[in-house]
């Protein structure tokens, strides 16, 4: 049910 | 010199306790103002972000930065030996290599000692930016861990619906299908009982059960859960300390 994201798409990484 | 010194014992397990199981090993950071930890789960889907206050602590010292890596199994199993009235100090020096953890039972003279080695964890550190939401709950901790741990029996995925009147939480499953619906109520007499709904826009989002079930576990840290929605960007989940909180940042799940 759906394609999980990760937070990677979404947040840049520091 | 970290000293670190929480009134009650129970307060920093119920903080570990609440992340543990999700993430192993975490790299505090130390500060002149309090602790900060940031972890990502294996998967990348789940960050949890804690900020522990000065006020949270009885006495706080921190003369320079110090980041501590611990492996939180580790770290639970040397909280347990604690009992949960004892006070806790945590002791680093500015250049650790291990930390002390200090429980004393101030009624019985009791005091237990032990050290924790610390690990150098290679963690990249996400960075958030304020985060633009559609819409924001605040309810009872203990009904979102029941919403979360019935549905999760049917089905590995929980949808999440909001309009401006109406929480919906649905589960489609191979069993069968069930459905909670809440609506924002404010109780004059339990105020901690209430369900606030700011809505500026309807969500409808799906997340991952498993996730849901790790974040339900920082219940014991406040009667209370924030929930913050986004169409567009991974969901705020907060449990507010005293003095600082325990955030999980989740990924929903998108019907491409």
């Amino acid at each position: 049910k759906g394609r999980q994201t990760t937070l990677n798409e979404f947040f840049p990484r520091e | 010199m970290l000293e670190a010194k929480f009134a009650e014992a129970s307060l920093f397990k119920r903080i570990i306790d609440g992340f543990k199981d999700c993430v192993s090993l975490v790299n505090f950071q130390c500060k002149e103002d309090g602790i900060i930890a940031q972890a990502v789960d294996d998967s990348r889907v789940l960050l949890v972000s804690l900020e522990i206050g000065v006020e949270a602590f009885q006495e706080y010292r921190c003369d320079h930065p110090v980041t501590l890596g611990m492996d939180l199994g580790s770290l639970s199993k040397i909280l347990r030996c604690g009992n949960n009235s004892d006070t806790l100090t945590l002791i680093a020096d500015d250049k650790p290599d291990s930390i002390l953890l200090l429980f004393e039972d101030t009624q019985r003279e009791r005091i237990a000692e032990y050290s924790l080695k610390l690990m150098d964890i290679d963690a990249d550190f996400l960075k958030i930016e304020d985060l633009q939401y559609d819409t924001t709950l605040m309810m009872p901790s203990t009904e979102f861990s029941k919403v979360v741990k019935d549905l999760s029996q049917l089905t590995d995925s929980i949808n999440i619906m909001v309009t401006k009147e109406t929480i919906k939480f649905v589960a489609e499953g191979e069993i069968g299908t069930g459905s909670v619906i809440l609506k924002p109520v404010m109780d004059m007499e339990k105020p901690a009982e209430s369900i606030k709904l700011e809505m500026d826009q309807p969500v409808d989002l799906t997340f991952g059960a498993k996730y849901l079930l790790d974040i339900v576990k920082g219940s014991a840290l406040s009667d209370r859960i924030g929930i913050r929605l986004s169409s567009e960007a991974p969901a705020l989940f907060q449990f507010d300390l005293s003095s600082g909180f325990l955030q999980f940042f989740l990924a929903p799940k998108f019907n491409d």
